[in-house]
């Protein structure tokens, strides 16, 4: 599924900014495809979304709703 | 549910350093007094607020840029609030939010409080989406409640609540400034199609538009929450005959029956209400027309023309509508002078726009709700002939009273000497 670049920016800003994706301490910025992919699968799976880790229309409504600010430590990297 | 942290006490103070522009102040402050009341009444938690000092927990609003904050806001929509973690103790709203109480319209200010206070006593988010600890906000809820997994949450912080200690907890939470009314089923009006009791330009070029119980403002952009009319004039009853706000003298008029009421801001001024004696009860509008700074009173086929500030020979009156207001309906719901120097008058679910020289003009009248109150076209089946929504008995309205900064009332004439 092709995302237009702006869309891909503002998806992973999301994710990023509540906590399903994390930068890592060295190196590049660059996320590995399955990085992304488990980041958007533990998002459905919190927003109780058919969880597929691609970004669907659904998850696309879901990252427009308004929320709180604070993170969202749904996946396993933030709860170790 | 998830947990950040907890404060090594279980009595916390608090302080509310300002409030959003969008609520009344004291529907405000009632809404985040609730919004620790919903804590500490399943968790052995009392909080006290506090005017002085260095409080627990901080309340305040902040827009995109705030000296205090290094995490800023984004403009209305998407982050509505953020809150520290035990035992740090900011909660910070986004100030470009509509805050709303009691409505559907916007966003519920007592919910997302009692989230960011949920955090603040560290709880962090719910997989629940139907939890007050969810990360998304899910809309207004009139029987809100905690979710069984915000209660476990926040218990197995704190513990359970001591039945034996209720009354003793519940005098220490301030709240009875604003007390909880359970109200009587009631109404609350579809703008989209009910029939109007009264419009208004208020003070600060406002819209005010009533309709049995509540009244709501018009904006260029949309409407504004429903609320009580007494939630906004302390005294007012509902189910008004006509509403006129004068930028002469600062004063609103509400009539109704055979009774007048007399506010500056949302202030009764005293001695009112005052009975009606010298233009017939049961008016159906009211405008103040700034060309001649006269107060019209508007019944059946009939119009009395009042000066506030000088004796008026009311006896002349009432005299026809249709001589001075060419055009204009009889009985009409509610008038008003506007903004833009028309007059308009307003009957049924249709209203008629008159020039400077009173003539109606062409291509009127249109349709209230199209035009006034941002309705789409209404599809067939999808309103309830009545066009009401219907509050249940166990519904809780915030009966609040905002203050307002009165001024010196001098004895002048009136409309019921």
């Amino acid at each position: 599924r092709v995302l237009r670049r702006e869309e891909k920016e503002a998806v992973m800003d999301y994710l990023l900014q509540y906590g399903y994706l994390q930068k890592p301490l060295e190196g590049a910025d660059n996320f590995r495809l399955e990085d992304i992919t488990e980041a958007l699968r533990a998002f459905q799976e919190a927003s109780e979304l058919p969880i597929s880790g691609w970004m669907d229309d659904a998850t696309k409504a879901r990252m427009r709703q308004p929320r709180c600010g604070l993170e969202d430590p749904f996946n396993q990297k933030t709860l170790k | 549910y998830l947990l950040l942290g907890r404060w090594r006490k279980k009595h916390l103070t608090f302080q509310i350093l300002n409030l959003p522009s969008t609520l009344p102040p004291y529907t405000a402050r009632a809404a985040l007094l609730q919004a620790f009341k919903y804590w500490s009444s399943v968790a052995p938690l009392t909080f006290q607020e506090v005017q002085d000092g260095r409080a627990d927990i901080r309340l305040s609003f902040h827009g995109r840029q705030s000296p205090y904050c290094s995490n800023t806001f984004d403009g209305p929509g998407r982050v509505l609030a953020h809150a520290d973690i035990p035992e740090l103790g900011s909660i910070h709203f986004d100030e470009d939010e509509l805050w709303t109480e009691g409505t559907y319209w916007g966003v519920n200010l007592r919910i997302i409080a009692a989230h960011e206070v949920g955090h603040a006593l560290g709880l962090g988010h719910s997989r629940y989406t139907q939890a007050l600890m969810a990360p998304v906000y899910a809309g207004y809820r009139p029987y809100f409640k905690l979710h069984p997994d915000d209660v476990a949450g926040i218990q197995s912080l704190y513990g359970k609540k001591s039945p034996d200690t209720t009354e003793e907890e519940e005098e220490e939470m301030q709240v009875p400034t604003v007390p909880l009314v359970t109200i009587e089923p009631s109404p609350m009006p579809n703008p989209c199609s009910s029939e109007l009791d009264a419009m208004m330009l208020g003070p600060r070029g406002k819209t005010y538009a009533f309709k049995g119980d509540y009244v709501w403002t018009v904006t260029d952009s949309g409407l504004g929450p429903l609320f009580r009319v007494s939630a906004l004039w302390e005294g007012l009853p509902g189910n008004l005959d006509a509403a006129v706000y004068s930028p002469r003298t600062q004063w609103i008029h509400f009539f109704k029956g055979d009774k007048v009421w007399r506010y500056i801001n949302f202030k009764m001024s005293p001695g009112f209400p005052k009975k009606l004696n010298k233009v017939e009860p049961n008016l159906d509008a009211a405008l103040y027309w700034p060309v001649n700074q006269k107060v019209f009173l508007f019944k059946d086929s009939g119009y009395w023309q009042w000066d506030e500030l000088a004796r008026t020979d009311l006896s002349r009156y009432p005299k026809p509508i249709k001589e001075l207001f060419t055009g204009a309906p009889d009985q009409p719901s509610a008038a008003m002078s506007w903004r833009d120097g028309r007059v308009y008058f307003f009957k049924g679910k249709e209203y008629w726009r008159l020039t400077r020289q009173l003539l109606v003009e062409k291509g009127y009248p249109r349709n209230i709700a199209h035009n006034w109150m941002h309705c789409r076209p209404q599809i067939p089946g999808t309103t309830s002939s009545t066009g009401n929504i219907t509050l249940s008995t166990t519904d809780t309205i915030l009966d609040t009273t905002p203050s307002a900064t009165d001024s010196t009332l001098g004895t002048t004439p009136s409309v019921t000497d």
